[in-house]
């Protein structure tokens, strides 16, 4: 058999940067290198040069997801609850959901203001579904989200709704008792219309580092969080956090913000995104 | 946590035999791994560890009795130092009213900080705030802006159209006329590589020429900290900088990086929603939380 020396360490370093670097963290980063050192050895790499190439397949293989679109509801009206921590993207997410479902699908779609806390949350979700094309349920500032779910549901019921988008006000995990609301708000829209919520979407900022793991664990915990979409992904940032979250959470990316406009979400390739996170 | 992984460490060794320097570099990888799960930048680690594997070695830790707790101890101590001397003061005007001009990407936390600041300075130091929204983009972020000032029982000047630098400029008339003597520019979120909205920043600082410029940072970011820090830093030379969102469990390896690459002091940090939820910046607290 051919002697072809030992792995170049000096090469794996770099590539353990570009990892680290794109927000990987150091153990996912660590674990990939040592299986990469792993198929050298075992001559599934055969040469140097083609160490890049087996990181991006692996790492493609690693996200890709076998459901990548959104669910949907056997009849309508299709729920999806959009949930994250404090100004990570989820409201105007859901103004480029509507506008997507609306204008691109021909849909009927109804947004529920749930976020009756933050300062001019119900006025920003008013002023999207009014510029998008789409009806809004909301009520007093203040009031209980629960509520504004549950009679979003009847009208989406009652009016014929293809989908209806909860937006939730935005909270830190660790905030016990919002957790709790969370949950309560997921409870009264499973109760009140069978089979929701059909898709549970965690809002994540592309520049989180590390705490996007935690975020991931622990609103999934409180609502069983079917996807992700990784917002401001026209940043710089890459978000190699997701690789993390999905390797040991198997939580998929579905969709990615790449912009403020309603026409600035697409839906997640892997390729694309681990070309962007390697160069 | 770092303690338990270095003592452990330190233990196989000691069974080993005697501790050599060599030992000191595979410690510090143990380190290096800890303070990046912290969010603490790959680049600003390099320099740091450098310094600190110098100085255990100077100290002769690896005859120390507990050469696990005297690197824990050098580790703190030089994050203590590069987290800098608590720089809380804010640069008074004292021929025009103070202007301070926030700044940051998007969802940071600007105009809630702007509330919390003004609040802050009304309270601590008398000041009478003038809230100027100077966001023209965001969907009602006027709308949130004028929500926080009548909650708060401060002015919020604002225009119907007109461009953010106009508005910021004609705000400084409005509070000398009616006797705000510090001035709070609550600007929309951006990105730094988006040039023509960098230059509307770049624009404001012109016309106005603030006391205080804050770059306004969310606690949890990750790598790219230093990335957008810096170029906000290079294009506007700012004077400050707030973390928020410090009442999570971000281990906040970024107010670390950010410290590091920029040279500027952290003055604030916002550690909840309220608008009461916003404190002086302890570099000694934020130490210990990024070494968890
Ligand atoms: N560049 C960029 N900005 C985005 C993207 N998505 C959202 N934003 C911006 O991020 C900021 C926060 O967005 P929101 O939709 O208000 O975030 P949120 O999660 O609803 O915030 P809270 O309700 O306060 O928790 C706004 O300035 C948005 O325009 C994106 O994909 N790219
Ligand atoms: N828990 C917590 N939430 C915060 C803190 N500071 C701001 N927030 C929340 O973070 C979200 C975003 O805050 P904003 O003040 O709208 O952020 P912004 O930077 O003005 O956003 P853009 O104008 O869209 O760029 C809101 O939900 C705030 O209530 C903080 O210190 N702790
Ligand atoms: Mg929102
Ligand atoms: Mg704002």
């Amino acid at each position: 058999r051919i002697f072809k020396g030992s792995i170049s360490e000096e090469r794996l370093d770099e590539l353990e940067e570009i990892m680290l670097k794109a927000d990987m963290g150091p153990r996912t980063a660590v674990s990939i290198v040592d299986e990469l050192r792993e198929a050298y050895a075992d001559g599934e790499i055969k040469e140097m040069s083609e160490v890049r190439d087996f990181l991006g397949n692996r790492l493609v293989d690693l996200l890709a997801q076998e459901e990548n679109e959104l669910n949907e509801a056997e009849k309508p009206p299709t729920v999806i609850m959009v949930a994250g921590v404090n100004g990570s993207g989820k409201t105007t997410t859901i103004a480029k959901l509507a506008h997507h479902f609306k204008n691109n699908l021909g849909k009927k779609v109804l947004l529920a203001a749930s976020d009756t806390f933050r300062a001019a949350a119900c006025e920003q979700l008013e002023l999207w579904a009014n510029r998008v094309g789409v009806e809004i349920v909301k009520h007093q500032s203040g009031a209980d989200p629960a509520a504004v779910c549950f009679d979003a549901a009847d009208a989406a019921v009652a009016r014929g709704m293809d989908v209806l988008i909860v937006d939730t006000a935005g909270r830190l995990h660790t905030q016990t008792n919002l957790m709790k609301e969370l949950n309560k708000i997921r409870r009264v829209v499973e109760k009140k219309i069978p089979g929701a919520p059909h898709e549970v979407l965690l809002v994540l900022d592309a520049t989180v580092g590390q705490n996007g793991l935690v975020q991931s664990k622990e609103f999934s915990d409180a609502i069983q969080v079917t996807g992700l979409v990784l917002a401001k992904l026209d940043g710089t940032a890459k978000g190699g956090v997701v690789v993390s979250i999905k390797k040991e959470l198997d939580i998929p990316v579905k969709l990615i913000g790449v912009g403020e406009k309603a026409e600035d979400l697409q839906p997640f390739d892997p390729a694309d995104f681990v070309e962007a996170l390697l160069e | 946590t770092l303690t338990e992984s270095l003592s452990n460490i330190f233990r196989n060794l000691r069974g080993k035999g005697t501790i050599s320097e060599k030992n000191i570099h595979e410690v510090m990888r143990e380190v290096r791994t800890a303070l990046l799960e912290a969010d603490v930048s790959h680049k600003v680690l390099k320099t740091f560890l450098k310094d600190v594997t110098e100085k255990a070695i100077g100290q002769e830790v690896i005859k120390s009795i507990r050469p696990d707790q005297q690197i824990i101890q050098i580790v703190h101590e030089e994050l203590v130092h590069l987290m800098g001397e608590t720089d809380t003061k804010i640069n008074l005007n004292q021929k025009r009213p103070t202007v301070i001009m926030m700044a940051g990407l998007q969802g940071s936390g600007k105009t809630t900080t702007c509330g919390k600041l003004a609040r802050f300075l009304n309270k601590r130091q008398g000041m009478s705030p003038l809230l100027v929204a100077a966001d023209v983009q965001r969907p009602a972020a006027i709308d949130q802006l004028q929500i926080i000032g009548k909650e708060l029982g401060y002015p919020v000047y604002s225009e119907d159209g007109g461009r953010p630098q106009k508005i910021c400029r004609r705000s400084i008339a409005y509070a000398e006329e009616h006797g705000n003597n510090v001035i709070i520019f609550d600007t929309a979120g951006r990105l730094h590589i988006d040039e023509p909205l960098m230059q509307e920043l770049r624009d404001i600082v012109r016309l106005t020429a603030p006391d205080e410029i804050f770059l306004v940072c969310d606690a949890m970011l990750g790598q790219d900290a230093v990335n957008s820090a810096s170029e906000f830093n290079k294009q506007l030379e700012i004077s400050g900088i707030v973390f928020t969102k410090l009442d999570g469990d971000a281990r906040g390896g970024a107010v670390m990086s950010i410290r590091a690459i920029t040279g500027k002091p952290v003055k604030f940090v916002g550690v909840g929603e309220k608008l009461d939820k916003i404190e002086e910046f302890r570099p000694a607290g934020m130490a210990d939380r990024i070494l968890g």
